[in-house]
């Protein structure tokens, strides 16, 4: 079985989803929790993106790869204040 | 790649280099000298051009580089070495846009023999990108991958991937060839054979707002939408990267050129591959046409010669239907054999329509039957339509205002 991600690696993980556009930013106001089941789509997502196998868990591979040096701009596009967006 | 939607719409691009980096050992002339090699990749494959400007001028330039640290007056602060490397915006009126931004903590090198440090041309490449509007790729090799992928050779000689030039001519149109140019780097690749025959009028782009399409399939994730040879593609953040459709056969690699019309199309599971229908035949895909030849229909149950409207794989049993008129066929994926007992009546989809454009499963599971303009939505697992069905495609799919006229299913009596 692989390594059970710590409480750390989940929390790096989220954040990172997040700050790449892989998940929604949280909304205070609305205080919702994370499903489980999103988390591991927008993970299934950035492990198809990055070419890795897609097990929908934070496997060490996968979190290594949260740990590369990269660009600064999300993955997903629109989900960061970089894009501008056009007015309809 | 994806598109970020916004592009410059001049030819001509100002840039300077607004501050060096500190403390690497790239003079200031070495770091001016990778930047214009890293601008002009980019030019050598469209018709753009960079001009660099001084400090004096009377406007800033469109891309202004700057190395800088930590927090730098834009919400992304760099975060020291490693981790972020560098960023930039996209095109646009703002000031900022087109700007480009390396982080001053990082180790800067040229030609560097042993690895260490980050190459400034490799990123300057991949950021400039992002100042021309491309988004990150997926393609391993392409120079838009988010993660760092270690130098990438002589910035003289360095060339764009196949993924990154048609990005980029998605976006500016293909490099102008004229009988002065001189090829300044190794000549292309030859281009595959034209799909239509270079006699044809060009074909006039469909509008994806008139719906009716052929086929609509959700692949990894994405939602094609095909429409005689050409296809949009919707990301799974709700955004179409890009209004303009691509062309069928450039993306579908080995489709035979004669198949002009897709007219259904789906994500088999669990094995994840692709089929495209096209007349009693289909084709399957993983990354490229697999096992080359058309496989009749009858392999999948149907009698000879049939044609299909829609296929879509149902994952509450990962059995495969197949949709002709007002019945259906059922394949067994798992036994991978057809299911006895078929056709059946399509009325056991209660509220869906005879002969849909197409069938698919959205990424939350729900079933989607379209038609035209419209679409009747099933909830997971259930086999009837919701009330509110049918609802018009375009705001919801396909970034297009929902038709005033037309025909609409009476709705319910309200409950007084």
């Amino acid at each position: 079985r692989a390594r059970e991600p710590s409480a750390q690696d989940v929390s790096l993980g989220v954040d990172w989803l997040t700050r790449y556009g892989y998940l929604p930013p949280p909304h205070p106001a609305q205080a919702q929790l994370q499903s489980p089941a999103k988390l591991r789509d927008a993970i299934k997502v950035m492990q198809r993106f990055a070419g890795l196998p897609e097990t929908g868990i934070l496997d060490p591979l996968t979190v290594a790869t949260m740990h590369k040096p990269r660009c600064s701009l999300p993955d997903v596009l629109g989900a960061a204040g970089l894009v501008r967006r056009r007015r309809r | 790649y994806a598109l970020s939607g916004s592009v410059w719409k001049k030819r001509t691009l100002t840039w300077r280099v607004n501050s060096f980096p500190q403390g690497s050992g790239l003079s200031q002339e070495t770091v001016r000298t990778l930047m214009h090699h890293a601008l002009t990749t980019w030019g050598a494959e469209s018709d753009l051009r960079f001009q660099e400007v001084g400090s004096q001028g009377p406007t800033e330039p469109d891309i202004l580089i700057d190395f800088a640290r930590a927090y730098h007056q834009d919400s992304y602060p760099f975060d020291g070495q490693g981790g972020t490397l560098a960023h930039a915006f996209f095109p646009g009126e703002h000031p900022i846009s087109g700007d480009t931004h390396f982080d001053d903590e990082e180790t800067w090198t040229f030609g560097s023999k042993d690895g260490e440090g980050t190459d400034l041309f490799a990123v300057a490449v991949h950021e400039f990108g992002h100042a021309l509007g491309l988004g990150h790729s997926s393609a391993p090799d392409s120079i838009m991958r988010p993660f760092y992928q270690g130098p990438v050779g002589n910035p003289a000689e360095y060339r764009l991937s196949q993924d990154d030039r048609e990005g980029l001519q998605q976006l500016y149109g293909r490099a102008p060839q004229t009988p002065y140019d001189k090829p300044t780097r190794k000549p292309l690749a030859p281009l595959p054979p034209p799909a239509l025959p270079p006699d044809s009028p060009p074909q006039p782009l469909p509008d994806r707002c008139d719906g009716n399409f052929d086929a609509i399939a959700n692949i990894r994730g994405e939602t094609f939408f095909f429409k005689g040879p050409w296809f949009w593609r919707l990301q799974p953040s709700g955004q179409l990267v890009s209004p303009r459709p691509a062309r069928l056969h450039r993306f579908w690699e080995g489709l035979p050129a004669q198949v002009k019309v897709i007219q259904a199309a789906y994500a088999r599971h669990p094995d994840g591959r692709i089929l495209l229908f096209s007349g009693p035949q289909f084709w399957s895909f993983q990354d490229r046409l697999l096992e080359g030849a058309a496989r009749p229909l009858t392999e999948l149950g149907l009698p000879p010669g049939e044609e299909v409207d829609a296929v879509f794989s149902w994952p509450l049993n990962g059995k495969t239907y197949l949709i002709r008129g007002q019945q259906y066929w059922r394949y067994d994926e798992a036994a991978a054999r057809p299911d006895p007992g078929y056709p059946r009546d399509l009325s056991l989809w209660e509220g869906a329509p005879p002969a849909p454009d197409d069938v698919t499963v959205s990424n939350t599971g729900d079933t989607y039957f379209f038609k035209g303009l419209q679409y009747w939505r099933f909830p997971k697992g259930s086999i009837k339509a919701e009330p509110d069905s049918p609802q018009p495609m375009g705001p919801k799919f396909l970034d297009c205002p929902a038709p005033t006229v037309g025909p609409q299913a009476p709705r319910p009596p309200r409950a007084t």
